[in-house]
């Protein structure tokens, strides 16, 4: 589902927010 | 089963999306679907974040959302 990929997409970007 | 899925999340397959266009984490996780490649969500987001650490693409907004792109 969309809110799924949302989900998905944020956690992904938290990941790497501590990477940059 | 493995030979199930139709769709490998590696680092050579994000490469070569990276380097025909810019993408949004969103945009490559649509690549990655896990009914695609047999991978959970978590599996995903983790293999995803190590890739994209590896190949630290370059960064730019368009649209105002970050999109990674890489050049060759």
């Amino acid at each position: 589902s969309s809110s799924e990929a949302d989900e998905m997409a944020a956690a992904l970007e938290a990941e790497l927010n501590d990477f940059m | 089963t493995p030979s199930s899925s139709d769709v490998q999340l590696t680092e050579d397959a994000v490469r070569r999306y990276l380097i025909r266009k810019p993408m949004t984490t969103k945009d490559l996780l649509k690549k990655f679907q896990t009914k695609r490649t047999g991978l959970s969500s978590e599996q995903t987001v983790n293999v995803l974040a190590q890739i994209l650490k590896r190949l630290n693409p370059e960064r730019k907004n368009i649209n105002d959302k970050m999109h990674f792109y890489l050049t060759e």
